[in-house]
């Protein structure tokens, strides 16, 4: 069967597939992305994640499973599961922890030409040769990035995309690239599902107060843009905790509860 | 004369090139590229900035000039100056402000090659057609990423690099990152003057208290790899502000004093 067939063919059992994007990267994308998927999993829906960002791969490790790797069978490849049965499929399964990212050896400046063209071949293979069997969401963690590189590439791997997720933190300077990359991604025919903000604000744990952390206007974009704000995600250290051990927050924690639309 | 042979004859004129690099987008990499060069200019030096972050070039943004632009000369092309005269070249001046990105138009699945030669031949013409004239330090804020891709290519371009500045916050999966760009700079030959950590604490408004806000051990990766802590950023709404704005904080400021090394 030609890969882009296999392609559909594994899509077709995937219900919903809803990529995660932002402008610029470090706002907090990936946590996003692993909240969402143990938001819909503890509600009882079969939920798999793609970590698309190649050059950064950390969903495994914030899920605690980046020791283990794919099984490969006649079938295909069966990703490992992580916390309540959720599917991963990241890079970071197919390098070895030393060297931890592919090295090109070929003369230097060609080294971003095979970097993109490799890339989209690791792509195209998770697609058509991984067994994602039944899902009934799959969260897409594209690599951050406005306009004309990956997001809208990889993103046009995947047949029928439903909503996509953007998330930003309130500076202008996050604000403005976030901006561009909505009118882009309309522009690429996405439908957008709204907007997290993270980093709202900060619960000081000496005296409680929660004061705001940065002063961009989120809701002035919201409102501009027509584009719905999802949730606000305050500075928390015990989420940062959890993301860099790769134990989800309790379901009963107020951030959790953020997540759960 | 060979764009090589300019490239060498306009670097002939900048004493100090310091690239700063960082593992992870988001985590204040251009931020301290801008507060480094405006220590540095405070204390009577020629100053430039070459932002190398083609992706998300948001330097003239942070010095208060993205509505400037190049002097088309024929001696080459005049880099606008921001404040204390700081030269600035970068992306940001050759895009309009509405499509603010190249936008490629040929089949999609190409896009990513384009974007990384397209990148590296803007990169050979900035280091070979701009005037730089004289200069003491020379700033060069390299895109975020660690091992195969552009941070080490683009390094490649420019000749007799000093010590590098790696810029880091203190969690787990930035620190991990971070471990991995250090080993991988050290095998291509690139000195390092040391790593800034960013974030590293909270001033809570309110009560004053400085809390910790994330709980990463920079302390330990600064003695496992041997190298030089040369200052650690709290969490200030100012600088965010500065930023944002594009005003550098008073040179009385606490932390203007962090980044006069
Ligand atoms: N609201 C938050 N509170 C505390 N830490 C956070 C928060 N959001 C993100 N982080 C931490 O910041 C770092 C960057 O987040 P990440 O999700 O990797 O960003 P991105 O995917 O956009 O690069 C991670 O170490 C994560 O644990
Ligand atoms: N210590 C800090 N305090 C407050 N805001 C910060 C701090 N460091 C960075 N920021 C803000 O966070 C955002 C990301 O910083 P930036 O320098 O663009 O990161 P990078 O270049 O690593 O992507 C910017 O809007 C900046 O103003
Ligand atoms: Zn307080």
């Amino acid at each position: 069967m030609e890969q882009q067939e296999r392609v559909k063919a594994r899509m077709n059992r995937v219900r919903h597939k809803i990529p995660v994007l932002s402008g610029k990267g470090g706002v907090g994308k990936s946590m996003v992305t692993v909240n969402l998927a143990i938001a819909f999993a503890r509600r009882g829906y079969r939920v798999g994640i793609l970590d698309a960002d190649l050059n950064g791969p950390c969903i495994p490790k914030m899920m605690g499973i980046s020791d283990l790797s794919f099984e490969i069978t006649q079938e295909g490849a069966i990703p490992p599961a992580g916390p309540l049965n959720i599917k991963v499929v990241s890079m970071d399964f197919l390098v070895t922890k030393e060297e931890n990212s592919i090295r090109w050896k070929g003369p230097i400046d060609l080294s971003p030409i095979w970097l993109g063209t490799m890339e989209m071949s690791v792509l195209r293979e998770f697609l058509s040769d991984v067994v994602w069997g039944e899902i009934d969401f799959l969260f897409i963690d594209l690599p951050p990035g406005a306009a004309a590189d990956k997001p809208p590439v990889i993103a046009g791997l995947i047949p029928d995309l439903n909503g996509a997720v953007i998330v930003t933190i309130p500076t202008e300077i996050s604000l403005g690239v976030v901006k561009r990359s909505i009118t882009y991604a309309r522009e690429l025919g996405m439908t957008l599902l709204g907007l997290v903000e993270n980093m709202s604000g900060f619960v000081c744990p000496v005296c409680g107060a929660e004061a705001d952390l940065l002063d961009g206007e989120t809701q002035r974009i919201v409102s501009d843009l027509d584009i719905p704000l999802l949730g606000s995600i305050p500075f928390d250290r015990s989420l940062s905790r959890s993301c860099d051990r790769g134990k989800p927050l309790d379901d009963a924690h107020f951030i959790s509860r953020r997540f759960s639309w």
